[in-house]
């Protein structure tokens, strides 16, 4: 922040959801307010914001959710108690930290009435801090820290919109022509959100992610599914089936695909070589049919799963697979066995995935992560914008 | 280091609390030692965030802001 009016504007906190389609749900209403009118000033608060973004908010009556909203009184289980009427009015967390909101009971809670706090303009505000969006020292912006008493003409102020854009861009043309780079007719009937299974995923020597399923692959962006996908996976890898096992890129920028007994090499999208090859020779010590592989960041050695064992590869050493692998998945404390996939995300975590769920690996306590909501989540939600 | 007045005391934890000191000074026995000059900075940063005349002194209009009711979230966060 400047300390002259020119250079007074937004801030962002520094994360953001990587997905745009979030579901929230109100878990503990206020008590002097109609739940009807909660509920349609927090759908109000919310279409502020995906009004002028892609991003699309849906009400959940209850389970997972990336936002829940909450009236609490004093002490309410989250280290900052609320103060009684006035003072702090509410508050709400940044997406690294859940996202979600609450408000402070003790207030009078109204609806399009000068009396008491006007529920929607702080909704909007403390669902701005739930999106990624710190305090504006724009007097006149929503996410300024003071309320400013109930504004029947409420719209958002420049300082917010381009505050909200820079974090998830402009909102998705409604056009229904096919973007151009939309993948021929077959590619339709290739679905990652009905299950959101994978056969395996990776991220290329670029810091690409992708998301492999029978003959179809989609990219990951920051937020959520790039638009244009799901393609061919052979029309991007020529030479390389479908129903991929498992695939990783290694610290010499070439990435390994693997598929019953054969493996195949590639730099970038091209093939290295005459390939496919048999794991049996260029992975001497690992099995057929494995069920996933990565590199791992806590050593930079290779790791490949299969059923309830793991192995691990390290090309450097004499013979790369020690003997006293395989051992037990069981020590990855909390992952399970027969996995679809494994990857060591650019955020630099673990990720493991099995039929639709995932579980983020601390690897600092070498087990699945403690967090709310729970591991395993749906990936769904999390990683395909489902 | 002279007693501080009540007025200063909620002036420190509300600065502590809003991201402008640091946390420990929301708790006002914390005993936490802290400078003149320390204090005087987060008031001019909390009067620039808050659109008011940057003085460093708790004058009136600065000690009338900070009873606004408000957002929980600091204004400024690390």
């Amino acid at each position: 922040f400047g300390i002259d009016a020119r250079s007074k504007r937004y801030a962002l906190q520094g994360t953001r959801w990587r997905v745009k389609n979030l579901t929230y749900k109100i878990s503990k209403y206020p008590r002097n307010l109609p739940k009807a009118d909660v509920d349609m000033e927090i759908s109000k608060a919310f279409n502020i914001w995906s009004g002028i973004t892609p991003l699309t908010f849906t009400k959940k009556k209850s389970g997972p959710v990336h936002i829940e909203v909450r009236f609490e009184n004093g002490e309410h289980g989250d280290g900052d108690p609320f103060d009684g009427p006035g003072g702090t009015l509410a508050h709400a967390f940044f997406p690294v930290y859940g996202g979600d909101a609450h408000f402070d009971d003790a207030e009078r809670w109204t609806v399009n009435s000068y009396r008491g706090t006007n529920l929607f303009q702080v909704a909007a505000h403390e669902f701005g801090h739930s999106l990624g969006l710190s305090h504006s020292d724009v007097r006149a912006a929503l996410m300024a820290p003071f309320y400013r008493g109930y504004d029947p003409t409420f719209e958002l102020n420049d300082d917010d919109v381009d505050a909200i854009q820079a974090l998830y861009g402009l909102p998705k043309k409604t056009n229904n022509k096919p973007t151009p780079t939309e993948a021929p007719g077959e590619e339709e009937d290739a679905e990652l959100c009905n299950d959101a299974t994978v056969d395996t995923l990776f991220n290329s020597a670029e810091g690409v992610t992708y998301a492999f399923k029978g003959l179809h692959y989609w990219k990951l962006t920051e937020d959520s599914i790039a638009s244009g996908y799901p393609r061919l996976i052979s029309k991007s890898w020529p030479g390389l089936p479908g129903n991929i096992d498992a695939a990783f890129t290694y610290k010499n920028g070439r990435t390994y695909f693997f598929k019953g007994t054969q493996y195949w090499r590639y730099t970038g999208k091209k093939m290295d070589g005459d390939y496919p090859k048999q794991i049996s020779e260029g992975f001497t010590g690992i099995p057929n049919n494995i069920n996933a592989a990565m590199v791992w960041g806590g050593n930079g050695k290779i790791y490949f799963y299969k059923g309830s064992k793991f192995w691990r590869y390290d090309p450097t050493s004499k013979p790369p697979v020690k003997n006293s692998y395989p051992k037990d998945i069981s020590n990855w404390e909390g992952v399970p066995n027969d996995l679809d996939a494994a990857l060591h995300y650019t955020n630099g975590y673990t990720y493991f995935f099995k039929k639709g769920s995932y579980y983020r690996f601390n690897d600092r306590t070498f087990s699945v992560d403690v967090a709310d909501p729970p591991f395993p989540r749906p990936a769904g939600y999390w990683w395909f914008g489902c | 280091v002279p007693t501080l007045q009540d007025e200063s005391v909620k002036a420190v934890m509300y600065l502590a609390q809003f991201g402008y000191l640091p946390a420990q000074m929301t708790n006002p026995n914390s005993g936490h030692l802290m400078s003149q000059d320390a204090m005087t900075d987060a008031i001019k940063e909390f009067q620039a965030f808050a659109g008011l005349n940057i003085t460093g002194n708790l004058d009136k209009e600065t000690v009338e802001t900070m009873k606004l009711p408000r957002c929980g979230v600091k204004d400024k966060v690390g």
